[in-house]
């Protein structure tokens, strides 16, 4: 199990700080890194217990730990780490809850991007204020109230959606 | 395998039965805020075995039933269905020393096990039907059941029938609102055990 | 100091979940509840040592603890404890820093109602990404990296603004 | 009493000296993500006496210079200044008990307190001038500075300046990026303490 966890560890690290990894590919560049943290006696790095540190320097930018980085840099970071995980060891699907919430438009577009490489692989549902992200989609659901406390489907064109979420005409199921 | 379907039926604010197919490689599901669509994400996590009522923003997990609203009364139960297209695959797959040691294991109690482990497996479940229904039911006196494909299951059944597919309750797949972070910002430690789930 | 916390408590209990309080107008109805614990052993309210508890159910539902709301009903609970604090003692100026990431239309809509209501005693400097919180604003400043790595602040009117943040054609201060 | 402008020097990403007015009701700062906006809200706190590198978002106080860019070297020095219009009252405040116990301590280090906190107060602020501004500086050698109106103060004077006017590094009237549940979410004790902030 040390040498499957290795092997994982290797595969990701690659998948994400590599030259063509996910978070040169989300941030248009930049440099990342992640490690082993050495055990503070030792200073050796044990496979099977030691945790991981994560660096991450944006394009332009000296490099930072992840608690420096701003709130639309960190989403991203961590969606580099996500699809890093997931190009190791496909899930048959993905469940995104209001994950672009802290993103401007350029990183939305980059967002979406990154979601299109796994597409033959995988599906994703993906929970939404953004416009953006809903022009990507496939397929919209609307999910309302219409009756106080009780929640219905109901189906939605993008036309339909408002700025930021609301459903504006029902499409009754 | 594809995750082709949820169908929730007195699950939290879904008092009625409501299904939403996953056809399409993108599915966006949107709405105005309190509305109920972190209840489907709760709903997924639930079926797949979730057992902490607090990871599904509920203080028991009697919470989960729908509770009545101004004009309804609350729901005797509660339950949440998924369906998977479950395909004959080109080729059949080798089991692994880990299936074998599984399947020895499960024949112990003689449950007519419906996962097939042991032997060459032609689809990517270990069940041999083309579509697969896992559901988990609860009822208002506290009674509880998972079912797959209607037959009585129990959570570890679930667990093995996903083995290795990287589907679960807390699978890296499952990113909940306000939760994106929480993989970078948890401590070096913690961070581990997403390398190791994936592993 | 008894005397003290129990006088402020009444009042923003008051502002918060009266019927003309805060939380009604946010929700446009509803219910909300802000009461002290009794202590475990003798049931009775300690003024000194007890803790808060907020019960809040949104027009139409039952009421909840806290962490049952959705997200974008947590924010508009704690946007109304906020502006109940606030008007029991204003303070000069008020920073919110992307406060309504999670809210939809409708609900940025009465987030910039109840800011309008301080107006005369106070003002707002808020970090948004959203289009309807900028439109409110009587003035915006963009803060670009144009030279990577290093933040400079430029005048930006609202049709420079994209829909998420972005600044399209920088106008030099 | 408002807050007229902040002015950062060489804090955090802002290398240059960059002032933002606040003349509007409501002032809203817009960009990218990783610009700098939530640099002008620590900014903000640093000045207010903000004590915590960890509340800054950096592993120590160092952090806050400007560390340099692909073009630029890294600053020797952070500085913001808060400027407060401090005009003259209606109706003089008679000073409460609070006051005249503070003005009786305050004097025994002999500072020529910059606050004058006995005697009738002509303006919302205990200093006379039209104008207050308050400035905290950091050096890379790792001194640092407080001062009210170009002298010299401390960090306890800051504190004085501001008792109960709802100004504050840790004030509720400050609602960082991602902590606007935090109010909620926290223990009911540690909810109290917002109250007790209020009373
Ligand atoms: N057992 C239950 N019975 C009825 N309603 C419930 C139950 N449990 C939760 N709810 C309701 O579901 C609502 C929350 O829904 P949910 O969190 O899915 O909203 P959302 O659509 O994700 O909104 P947002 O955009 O704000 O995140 C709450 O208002 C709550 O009252
Ligand atoms: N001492 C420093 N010197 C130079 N740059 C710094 C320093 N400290 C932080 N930064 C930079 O400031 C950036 C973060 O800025 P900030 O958090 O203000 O962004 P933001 O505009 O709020 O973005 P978002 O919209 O994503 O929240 C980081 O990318 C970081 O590299
Ligand atoms: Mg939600
Ligand atoms: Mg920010």
């Amino acid at each position: 199990s040390r040498d499957r966890f290795r092997d994982v560890f290797e595969t990701i690290r690659e998948n994400f700080a590599g030259d063509q990894g996910m978070f040169r590919k989300l941030f248009g560049g930049g440099n990342a890194e992640i490690r082993l943290m050495p055990n503070d006696g030792t200073g050796e790095v044990d496979w099977l217990e030691s945790g991981v540190e994560i660096i991450a320097s944006p394009p332009g930018k000296r490099p930072r730990s992840i608690n420096q980085l701003s709130g639309g840099e960190k989403t991203m970071t961590a969606v580099a780490l996500l699809m890093s995980i997931f190009e190791s060891k496909v899930s048959p699907f993905c469940l995104l809850d209001e994950v672009d919430a802290a993103l401007d438009d350029a990183n939305v577009e980059r967002f979406c991007g990154i979601m299109q490489e796994f597409l033959d692989r995988s599906h994703f549902i993906v929970v939404t204020h953004n416009r953006r992200t809903m022009q990507f989609a496939d397929r919209l659901y609307g999910v309302t109230m219409q009756e106080r406390g009780v929640s219905k489907r109901v189906s939605v064109s993008l036309d339909q959606v408002g700025d930021n979420g609301e459903i504006r005409a029902t499409g009754d199921d | 395998m594809r995750l082709a379907k949820v169908t929730l039926c007195g699950f939290k604010s879904f008092a009625d039965r409501t299904e939403f197919t996953f056809d399409d490689a993108v599915t966006c599901v949107v709405g105005p805020n309190g509305c109920g669509k972190s209840n489907i994400v709760d709903a997924i996590k639930w079926v797949l075995g979730e057992r902490s009522a607090k990871s599904l923003r509920s203080k028991e997990m009697a919470d989960v039933i729908f509770a009545g609203s101004a004009g309804r009364a609350p729901s005797g139960m509660s339950s949440v269905t998924l369906t998977f297209e479950n395909p004959l695959l080109e080729k059949p797959i080798e089991p692994t020393a880990e299936d074998e040691a599984i399947s020895d294991g499960s024949d112990d109690d003689g449950g007519d096990s419906l996962i097939q482990r042991s032997g060459l497996r032609r689809r990517p479940l270990p069940i041999d039907t083309e579509i697969v229904d896992v559901e988990r039911r609860l009822y208002r006196d506290g009674g509880s059941q998972y079912l797959i494909n209607n037959k009585k299951a129990r959570l570890r059944d679930i667990r093995e029938l996903f083995l290795d597919t990287g589907v679960g309750a807390d699978a890296y797949s499952i990113i909940e609102q306000g939760k994106v972070d929480a993989m970078l910002l948890s401590s070096p430690v913690e961070r581990r055990t997403v390398f190791e789930e994936a592993a």
